[in-house]
């Protein structure tokens, strides 16, 4: 474990802790993305499956079982909550998720780390999944052209979590002789090069007051 | 690529 890749998994966890605090706390789905919220909850609960039988460390143990807890009950509530359905804007919440699932099964099964381990498969298709989940949120954001502050905090604090995953990768493989996990650090670079956009226009209208809502063009 | 080491990150 090093500081970035812990400071990572803080920063995944305040993404989840702001996602929920809108939509179970303030009980609003406005400009969330439920098609994102629903691709994450694949990624994790195909990433975790080894839940069942890698018990690498009792943190790994908590925090797996703490994204999947929260990634599904964030699509239950978007999909059966009340005030939430109400706020959600599911026409505009239109982005072809299936030109993004498919293409990441069909690499899962050609590019993982071991072709004889259905597990392996699973688990490359998770990580490129994860690397294009965000889009149907940011082309919704994109969409309506103004973020709402807290949602604007919950893809920033989502970003920096793949950003800082790309630092701990940097720092193991220059510490550890045989570390090299080509899968991760392509996906990783394409998930975190998809914010960067956002993050420009995050840090733009943040360096005003924390409060600014984030315009996008 | 390296065989399916074991996951030890999230």
């Amino acid at each position: 474990m090093n500081i970035f890749r812990f400071l990572g998994d803080m920063s995944h966890i305040l993404s989840f802790l702001l996602l929920l605090h809108k939509i179970v706390g303030g009980k609003s789905a406005a400009g969330i993305s439920l098609r994102t919220a629903e691709m994450y909850a694949i990624v994790f609960c195909t990433r975790y499956i080894d839940l069942l039988w890698n018990f690498a460390s009792l943190y790994n143990y908590l925090l797996k079982l703490l994204f999947i807890g929260a990634s599904l009950t964030i699509v239950y509530f978007m999909r059966y909550g009340p005030s939430q359905k109400a706020t959600y804007n599911a026409d505009e919440d239109a982005f072809p998720v299936q030109y993004l699932i498919a293409p990441c099964a069909v690499l899962g099964v050609l590019i993982n780390q071991d072709h004889s381990s259905p597990f392996e498969m699973v688990w490359a298709f998770s990580i490129y999944l994860e690397a294009v989940a965000i889009l149907p949120q940011l082309f919704l954001l994109q969409k309506q052209g103004e973020v709402e502050n807290l949602t604007s905090h919950y893809v920033f604090a989502l970003g920096a979590y793949r950003a800082l995953y790309l630092l701990n990768w940097m720092f193991r493989f220059m510490t550890e002789p045989d570390y090299q996990q080509r899968i991760v650090w392509l996906s990783g670079l394409v998930q975190t090069a998809l914010y960067c956009d956002f993050f420009y226009h995050y840090y733009q209208s943040k360096k005003g007051g924390l409060n600014k809502s984030v315009k996008l063009p | 690529i390296s065989k399916g080491k074991p996951k030890d990150e999230l």
